[in-house]
């Protein structure tokens, strides 16, 4: 496995705050957890009506989903299992180059 | 031979600097490499010059990829852009007149210890690998430690985050080195341009703030041509504006700092896609993106030669 298999099972949400109370709710719920983010680059740079991106570790993405849920926050998951997308993109590159 | 490379796949840093030597061993009336400093983990920091000689000064552009290590479509478009530059000279009219009215100073891989860190260790991985006294923590966001309006909304003072701005402004070597030579040639720079990813925007000053800039006409106005150019290549619709009000608030950037220091064009370009794959854009995508993006810093470069 690439990078150690470091990333099974992690997930990427798409998350999308519609209102300020939602945008405060995220930042406790993200802030809280050791998360990644993707877009925007910071908790502190989340808006209302805006997407965030971020990468949740596979230890946490069940607390996640539970805690957007229990929220009503409009989400989904982009990427189900992040290592699986870095396999797959390797993968293709390793036939390209046999070809 | 660099006919040889393929353009369409994701390079390691030690596959790129073997790549740069290649170029410029092999296109030496177009070509010049030379290393602009060297990196916190000790590696050079490589710049290529891209034009035709000539006696007198000429004009400038600066290009620079890699900032944010896991943004691997940046240094792929700088690569794309060197052999498109190249591979085009003589066929191309309009690339003829930009080589030859033009220097371009194209860096691939800014962040080189972070891009070797993202190749070997951690995929995602965005900030240099300076290490910090206090925390256990490394690294610092090199597009939060430029000299402009350094460290107040929008960059982390906190060593651990993503967004760190770092100790003092220029902290890092990697941007010190390049603050210095843009210092240096600010006469004859008349754009800067950075790569990033992803989002699909054209960006422009100001970062840190709310306000219009004043040559605002001249820049709306090249983003409005290069969108365009852009756009017919594969009729990707970019959004474009002040990095402020079309991103988000962040101080400490690169474009900020060179528009401050003189340079009239200040760019960046936030590359595919919008999220479906993010940072793990497959390497399918290279091609269109790269082809794209290549139009709008035509179109960029372009403007720069005409008078506003």
């Amino acid at each position: 496995f690439l990078y150690n298999n470091r990333y099974a099972g992690d997930q990427v949400f798409r998350i999308h705050p519609k209102n300020i109370d939602e945008v405060q709710t995220l930042k406790n719920i993200l802030g809280h957890m050791q998360v990644d983010f993707w877009q925007p680059n910071s908790a502190s740079l989340i808006c209302q009506n805006t997407t965030v991106d971020v990468h949740v570790k596979r230890n946490d993405t069940l607390a996640v989903h539970a805690r957007l849920q229990q929220e009503h926050i409009d989400y989904g998951v982009f990427i189900s299992d992040l290592q699986e997308e870095i396999e797959k993109q390797t993968g293709y590159r390793s036939s390209r180059k046999r070809r | 031979s660099e006919f040889q490379y393929d353009y369409e796949v994701y390079h390691s840093l030690e596959e790129i600097q073997s790549w740069m030597f290649e170029i410029n061993r092999t296109q030496p009336n177009l070509v010049d490499m030379f290393s602009i400093g060297k990196s916190y983990e000790g590696r050079p920091l490589y710049v290529l010059q891209i034009g035709k000689r000539s006696r007198h000064q000429k004009k400038a552009v600066w290009i620079d990829c890699g900032v944010h290590a896991r943004e691997w479509i940046g240094p792929a478009f700088c690569q794309w852009f060197v052999k498109e530059a190249i591979g085009s000279y003589q066929q191309d009219s309009v690339m003829r007149r930009l080589l030859n009215q033009l220097s371009f100073y194209i860096m691939p891989v800014f962040n080189v210890d972070g891009y070797h860190f993202s190749w070997t260790t951690d995929r995602f991985w965005r900030k240099t690998r300076s290490k910090n006294h206090r925390f256990h923590c490394r690294g610092v966001d090199a597009n939060r430690n430029w000299k402009v309006k350094w460290c107040a909304q929008g960059a982390s003072s906190h060593p651990c985050d993503d967004t760190y701005c770092g100790p003092f402004p220029e902290s890092e070597p990697e941007v010190k080195a390049v603050a210095k030579f843009l210092r240096k040639h600010k006469k004859r720079i008349k754009a800067y341009i950075s790569i990033h990813a992803y989002a699909q925007m054209l960006l422009y000053p100001y970062s840190y703030k709310y306000a219009t800039i004043p040559n605002f006409d001249c820049v709306e106005s090249a983003a409005r041509s290069a969108v365009t150019a852009l756009y017919s290549a594969y009729g990707l619709k970019y959004r474009y504006g002040p990095a402020s009000t079309t991103l988000y608030v962040s101080s400490g950037s690169s474009i900020d700092w060179a528009y401050k220091n003189g340079i009239p064009y200040t760019f960046a370009f936030e590359l595919r896609d919008t999220g479906y794959f993010g940072f793990l854009l497959p390497e399918s995508l290279i091609s269109p993106t790269c082809g794209e993006t290549t139009r709008a810093v035509k179109a960029i470069a372009s403007g720069v030669l005409k008078k506003c």
